[in-house]
């Protein structure tokens, strides 16, 4: 399980 | 996007334009606590650097920007156009008690050690305790505007929905971040005590009686 690199969340 | 996270955001923004509304139409920041604004609004700036490098979608960035917009507004109302009613002597939390631990913790545990990680790390610790110089003042005055208690509802919602939406997003996309969940789990636990008021004294008097 990944870390998502991009911050989509506010 | 999913629904919990949709929901969240909107309780976010409701909670956000309540509060701001609250202050414009009645022209007074009477029992809101300004050091709380000003850390939501550290909050943001913090966690919304990257408005300056990536755009993640029109939704994404146009909320950004409207939380940004109000917090500032919020904090402008409510020390400088309506700092009058300002209620100083009950506004007082000391938050370098927070700034301070949340800062180290940001430093000492985080996902990478970047200047724009630390920072948003900072921006998610801060804001799961930016709440407590609120909490702190109504409990001091010992009562609420029902207005202010449906912010602080909203407010705290909002966390919750996005609990549930970290669940969705772990179980169908393999999602996970440690740190926002924590901090998340934190800030909901935070506002547990004002849930169970909020629903037990719900419409009942004008006043929310807080126990301290």
């Amino acid at each position: 399980v990944f870390q998502q690199m991009e911050k989509d969340e506010l | 996007m999913n629904v919990f996270r949709l929901t969240g955001d909107l309780s976010h923004l409701a909670a956000i334009i309540i509060l701001l509304l609250k202050i414009w139409k009645s022209r007074s920041c009477a029992g809101i606590s300004g050091k709380s604004q000003i850390l939501f609004a550290v909050v943001f700036t913090t966690r919304y650097l990257d408005l300056l490098t990536s755009f993640i979608s029109l939704y994404n960035t146009s909320m950004k920007l409207i939380y940004i917009g109000c917090a500032y507004a919020t904090v402008y109302l409510i020390y400088v156009k309506f700092r009058a009613t300002y209620d100083g002597n009950h506004d007082s939390f000391r938050v370098e008690f927070l700034v301070v631990p949340v800062g180290g913790l940001a430093v000492l545990i985080n996902h990478n050690f970047s200047l724009m990680e630390i920072l948003w790390t900072f921006s998610i610790y801060l804001e799961s305790v930016a709440i407590l110089p609120q909490l702190f003042m109504i409990s001091k005055t010992g009562e609420a505007e029902t207005i202010t208690t449906h912010y602080l509802f909203c407010l705290g919602l909002y966390r919750a929905l996005y609990l549930l939406n970290w669940i969705w997003r772990y179980y169908f996309e393999g999602f996970l971040d440690m740190i926002a969940i924590f901090a998340g789990l934190v800030q909901t636990v935070l506002y547990c005590d004002f849930f169970y008021l909020y629903v037990t004294k719900g419409g009942k008097d004008r006043k929310k009686v807080m126990l301290p």
